[in-house]
């Protein structure tokens, strides 16, 4: 890897959690 | 063929040999999604941070996760009893953990660790702090530098008022935390190294 951050797959915990919110907001 | 894990993210630093490359990540992901779950919401609600791109959010919370992971889990590293306790919950000395591999990193944790517990910040301040280190995360990711940079002036203005209300006669307390920055970034990126060098083999 050349990017620490994509070792740990911290990009795909992050945008799960950010969207998560998004798909939560009410209309 | 590395039999220990020094990170204290880990429940435990002792590797079962018998476990492969796979399980060991699944165990270490237990503890460290959640934990980077945490550092997301915290992020969402700092005033302000939801009004980023997605862009600049994803990218600010990867440049600085480690560094908000350091402060919050300052606690773990003991400077009076020089112990580290890992989230399994137990303590294991400095010199146990150098036996297993730990060096210089786990030496520059303590320093800063025992620096930013002398500060004896509340919890408000605490978090504030918090705020003000995952927006002065490296930006070299961002599109639009000039909303973060508003953002990070805005949280350290905040800051700076709330401890200036908080301690009267403590001016240097505010900066000492700004010169945590540029100490995280320096843990941060020998973490990193240290993240590249390591592999967990099948």
């Amino acid at each position: 890897f050349s990017d620490p951050a994509s070792n740990l797959g911290l990009e795909d915990i992050i945008r799960k959690a950010l969207m998560g919110n998004l798909e939560e907001r009410p209309e | 063929n590395r039999m220990h894990l020094v990170c204290p993210m880990n429940m435990s630093p002792h590797v079962d040999p018998h476990k492969s490359g796979h399980g060991i990540w699944e165990e270490f992901s237990h503890s460290f999604t959640p934990a980077v779950r945490e550092v997301v919401e915290f992020a969402k609600r700092i005033p302000g941070f939801r009004e980023l791109s997605q862009h600049d959010q994803v990218s600010l919370l990867k440049a600085g996760t480690f560094e908000v992971l350091v402060v919050r889990f300052a606690s773990l590293f003991e400077v009076k009893d020089r112990t580290v306790t890992f989230l399994g919950g137990k303590k294991y000395s400095v010199e146990a953990l150098r036996a297993m591999g730990a060096g210089d990193l786990q030496n520059s944790m303590f320093d800063f660790s025992e620096k930013l517990t002398g500060l004896g910040l509340n919890e408000e301040e605490m978090s504030l702090f918090t705020a003000v280190v995952l927006v002065s995360a490296d930006r070299s990711g961002i599109e639009n530098a000039n909303s973060v940079e508003a953002l990070q002036e805005t949280l350290i203005r905040a800051l700076r008022s709330l401890i200036t209300k908080n301690h009267p006669n403590e001016s240097a307390i505010f900066t000492k935390l700004l010169l945590k920055l540029p100490d995280l970034r320096s843990l941060n990126n020998m973490h990193s190294e240290q993240l590249l060098a390591f592999k967990v083999h099948p």
